[in-house]
């Protein structure tokens, strides 16, 4: 399973509706300083449902949307969705069915009705606006926050995984109390 | 699930003393429970002795030394519990150039099971890179992206 | 001592602006007490806006950005209250290298009154440097040091 | 007045004597991860008599002793001294007296003394040994730790000046409360 797509409008310094394509392997990212590099990593962890204020380097849902400059105006909302391709959507159903048991039980559950027809891509999107209301969408549907985190869950992207690791990793890593780094491995476990 | 934890801290240490042998191309590290009796309190140490040098406290590593082991740790976690996807924001920021060539080559073994996404100014990280997006400010305060395909190296 | 505090924070609020404008090239910045009828209890605030970018929190700030922040506001105090000898351990270390050639030319400014004693990795500040010296590990992990003198650019 | 000579023995990886001689204007110090570059400021620190065993990396007096390793035993005691040149001894003297008042009262002081005598240097001097024993040094005379700052104070070296600036500079001017920024400002004034 891979990041295939990024689109970010409004985010931040993206005020214009700028589209990353991400093959296998490494992508770098190069820049001047400040330039916006670090904030495509936040709108990363924003749209797989980011709920911290400090981890996103802003004190509130506003500070997420392009404040405008001197010369260009500032916007009402943002948005900001990651399609995630995923090549064995075969496995990944019968995994899910096998899971889930029951198949008429759940199938007003929007994550698992997607999942049941074998994805081999997912869009997932978030909204905000400037009055701090947030919005989650799956293949553009209206979905819950939740429903963000389940798929996430099953796709191998749980909520604290390690997909966005900032500079903070050497003080996460070294200057944790050794009870605090128990919650990395767990994590992993 | 103690189990599991048992196990996943059991392979995570085997690849932390690997990785680290291999970043700091020598050396020996390892993690340690600080409580084996019970696995829901404990805490974990880590114990880093570059090559040449005696273990020490954390704190007495260099900048550059801690990000490495910061590093070591980090590939080994993903080593045994592979996410599908990882932003890496910055890194190798406080690496000279030796240690950045093995951090490239080592981050470069665990592109089977990871797509990775690198934040950084390095120009050996970024000329080891399969694609790389050039990132600028215009004078309106937006961002823009473009996507500079290299050359060369990465036939 | 109230009135030494008072008339200190002004010198150094002027230097800071001055000095922000020079590191970011633009742009402007100021310090503000949080509490000007109070100067015993008083706080300091920054205001940092980079050029082309709106005011905002300093956590809004990139890493280079904070980085070179605090640098004017160093500078600012440097110049204001210049310390005899000042040993910089690599505070260039998140600047590009645009930024690292104008902390540079900013950080010359200062060496009347300062004497500077820069740890850096990087190549531009080391080229600039008046002298130099090289610090290696050998294999009985001790540190040796060795003048490099350097030739050309800084005769 | 500026820092001519700092010589490093035993210091964490200073296990050979080593001095440095740093003229004027802009001297760096580049070397490989680990080499031992920010050891010479934590010498510099130490030898101005820094007590806080955090910002010297260390948990305890017998850290900043050559540990040794698989080749070299470790060492039983380290020492640092630094050379200050004053190329103003006289105004020094003057400003001096001026302050002192009474010319008589302190002449046992060492410092005072040392100063009337218009030295255009000084040699600062510090040991610790493996037992957690500290001594300190002024032109090779033993001295007390408060002479030592009372010295720094007068050649414009007071306790928390700007002489070391880490990569905590960042949090230090950023990410300290307004209010403990002020004590920054307060060592200016
Ligand atoms: N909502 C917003 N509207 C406009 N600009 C914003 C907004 N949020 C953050 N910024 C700006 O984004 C910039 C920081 O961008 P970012 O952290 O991505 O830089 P960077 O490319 O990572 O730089 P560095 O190399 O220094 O780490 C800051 O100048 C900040 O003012
Ligand atoms: N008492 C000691 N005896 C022996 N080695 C020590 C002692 N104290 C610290 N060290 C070693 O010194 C090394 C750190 O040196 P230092 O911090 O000066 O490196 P550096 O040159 O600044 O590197 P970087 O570029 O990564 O910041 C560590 O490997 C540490 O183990
Ligand atoms: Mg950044
Ligand atoms: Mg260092």
């Amino acid at each position: 399973m891979h990041l295939k797509h990024l689109d970010l409008h409004g985010f931040k310094t993206f005020a214009n509706r700028t589209n990353f394509v991400f093959d296998l392997g490494v992508t770098a990212i190069v820049g001047p300083n400040g330039s916006g590099k670090s904030n495509i990593a936040d709108a990363v962890r924003w749209v797989m449902g980011e709920q911290s204020y400090s981890e996103l380097r802003v004190k509130k849902t506003e500070d997420l949307i392009f404040t405008g400059s001197a010369t260009r105006p500032r916007m009402g909302m943002t948005e900001v969705s990651m399609m995630l391709e995923n090549p064995n959507p075969w496995t990944e159903a019968a995994a899910d069915a096998e899971r889930t048991g029951d198949t008429e039980k759940t199938k007003l559950d929007p994550v698992t009705e997607l999942l049941r027809s074998n994805p081999s891509e997912v869009t997932i999107g978030r909204r905000a606006y400037r009055d701090g209301g947030n919005e989650y969408f799956l293949n553009g549907a209206r979905v819950r926050l939740r429903d963000i985190f389940e798929l996430l869950a099953r796709w191998g992207l749980a909520r604290n995984t390690y997909a966005v690791v900032g500079q903070g990793l050497i003080d996460q890593a070294l200057s944790l109390r050794p009870e605090e780094r128990r919650a990395l491995f767990e994590e992993a476990a | 699930m103690r189990r599991k934890f048992q196990e996943t801290f059991k392979a995570i240490n085997v690849e932390f003393t690997k990785f680290f042998a291999i970043l700091f191309d020598g050396g020996t590290a390892r993690l340690e429970l600080t409580n084996p009796e019970d696995l829901t309190q404990t805490g974990i140490d880590v114990i880093a002795k570059p090559p040449g040098k005696r273990a020490a406290h954390l704190a007495m590593l260099s900048g550059g030394e801690r990000a490495l082991t910061a590093t070591a740790l980090l590939f080994a976690i993903l080593k045994v519990s592979p996410t599908p996807f990882c932003v890496l924001d910055e890194v190798d920021a406080m690496l000279d150039e030796a240690n950045v060539g093995r951090f490239r080559d080592a981050l470069k073994t665990l592109t089977a099971g990871t797509q990775f996404i690198v934040i950084t100014h390095n120009r050996t990280t970024m000329e080891s890179a399969d694609a790389v997006y050039g990132i600028t400010m215009n004078e309106d305060g937006v961002s823009q992206a473009i996507s500079l395909r290299l050359e060369s190296t990465n036939g």
